[in-house]
């Protein structure tokens, strides 16, 4: 594999990229879906993690062109050069993916494969030169009798991509090394030391986020039900940092980064994501630990660090006289909060392994729990 | 030429053409090698075709055999393979 000259490569691992314009060629969600899973072939073997953004800039801009289309390398008609991309980087084209509008763009092989094509731009948008390996994704000409049924990664190309960001993180289903105290069942479930990205209701049941998958507890059933987050929302991102559910609204708010999703249901809502700016934090604010909607004050508690802000729902601005400090107005949680959510009128906070159960009304901590207590070990 | 290039000719053209923006674009042969390439002994022009042969896995010859000619007519990605 080669990487480019001085080995460029993105700094963060959540990307957005976004479809500025589709091929006649396919209807656009062939396009997208397209897009998507070449996106989730180098998502699956890195710590890289994606979301799509309709509108503005956004790191990987995927256009289709023809001829001379405003970058410095025109495309050439039909036939020959199917496509380029640039490398990461600040500057304008940095990260791009231009298809030429020339080629027949297929979702078989009868034509030009815009999967295949996608997943090799794609490389190049994330830092990866040309391999001489010819049985590598990265190889320079495009290969028609590609098994697209059973397209994988070829090791040099995993090998390429990792060299700049490493492996995935380790998911709680992983092979995990069996050691005596963890127990037959799940055993990240009930590893002691579990920790949550997230924690919302939703619709009366519970889930907990963790890397790229998340836990559905109902209040009626002991065991959680493990899923990947991808089989309910596929375009949401992995390792989200928080979640609240709008009970008012039927709304789950998910945080990553500096920005935030809305889901109604498993259905994800239309003109999301969205800053968090939109929401009155100030530009130092660069993501959310933790969120909870209190639904007596119908007010949302935002947790960043070791303070909080509050967000008036219906006027949806926030609150004056914010931030303030959690452990003044939440005494004994924190200082720092993971996630937070409310059940049988508590606050329950998760900081690392640990759960504090806060009676808001008495204004204390009532229980400190393991942060699984809910999935009863 | 003056006069209209025959078939043959034409064809000859056509590849070299096809040869001298391969070379440039995907292998970084200087462009002030234009006259050279026609003449396919010249040192620098040789050297990248057995760059590209090698690179693409085929027989290093540093000559445009068959196999290195259809090579260079396949759909490939625009990204030069060396260099920036």
């Amino acid at each position: 594999f080669r990487t480019f000259p001085g080995m460029p490569k993105w700094t963060k691992t959540h990307l957005t990229y976004r479809i500025v314009n589709y091929t006649l060629d396919l209807p656009r969600d062939a396009v997208d879906s397209a897009i998507e899973k070449a996106l989730k072939v180098w998502e699956e073997v890195t710590p890289l993690t994606f979301s799509r953004v309709c509108e503005g800039e956004a790191d990987i801009m995927i256009s289709f062109a023809v001829l001379a289309h405003g970058d410095f390398f025109s495309f050439d008609g039909p036939g020959m050069v199917l496509a380029h991309a640039f490398p990461p980087g600040p500057q304008r084209f940095n990260g791009d993916a231009h298809f030429d509008d020339d080629e027949q763009w297929t979702k078989d092989t009868s034509g030009t494969n815009l999967f295949l094509v996608a997943a090799h731009e794609l490389g190049h948008s994330l830092g990866l030169g040309h391999s001489d390996n010819s049985e590598a994704l990265m190889y320079p000409v495009y290969n028609p009798r590609t098994n697209l049924a059973r397209f994988r990664l070829s090791q040099d190309d995993v090998n390429g991509i990792q060299s700049l960001y490493g492996p995935p993180p380790a998911s709680p289903d992983d092979p995990v090394e069996p050691t005596k105290s963890a127990s037959p069942k799940t055993p990240a479930a009930c590893d002691p030391t579990l920790s949550f990205d997230a924690v919302s209701t939703l619709r009366g049941e519970i889930l907990f986020f963790k890397d790229r998958h998340v836990w559905r507890k109902s209040l009626r059933t002991l065991e959680p039900v493990f899923y990947s987050i991808s089989s309910f929302w596929p375009s949401l991102p992995s390792g989200v940092d928080a979640a609240y559910e709008a009970t008012n609204k039927d709304i789950v708010f998910i945080f990553k980064g500096n920005q935030f999703w809305a889901i109604r249901g498993i259905e994800m809502q239309a003109g999301y994501p969205r800053s968090i700016h939109t929401l009155g934090f100030p530009a130092t604010v660069k993501k959310i630990d933790a969120a909870i909607f209190d639904k007596q004050k119908k007010k949302t508690y935002f947790f960043v660090e070791d303070k909080y802000w509050r967000f008036d729902e219906k006027k949806r601005s926030m609150d004056p006289g914010f931030p303030r400090q959690t452990a003044k107005d939440f005494p004994g949680v924190g200082p720092k909060v993971d996630a937070v959510f409310e059940a049988f009128g508590f606050f329950y906070f998760f900081g690392g392994s640990t759960q504090w159960e806060f009676d808001p009304n008495a204004k204390k901590v009532t229980h400190v729990l393991k942060s699984n207590s809910w999935f009863h070990c | 030429s003056a006069l209209p290039l025959n078939g043959a000719a034409r064809d000859t053209d056509d590849t070299m053409d096809l040869v001298q923006h391969y070379l440039e674009h995907y292998y970084n042969l200087p462009k002030d090698t234009k006259q050279f390439v026609r003449r396919k002994d010249s040192s620098p022009v040789v050297k990248k075709i057995q760059e590209m042969q090698k690179f693409m896995g085929l027989t290093v010859t540093g000559k445009l055999d068959s196999d290195t000619l259809e090579m260079m007519r396949k759909p490939r990605c625009g990204i030069p393979d060396v260099g920036e």
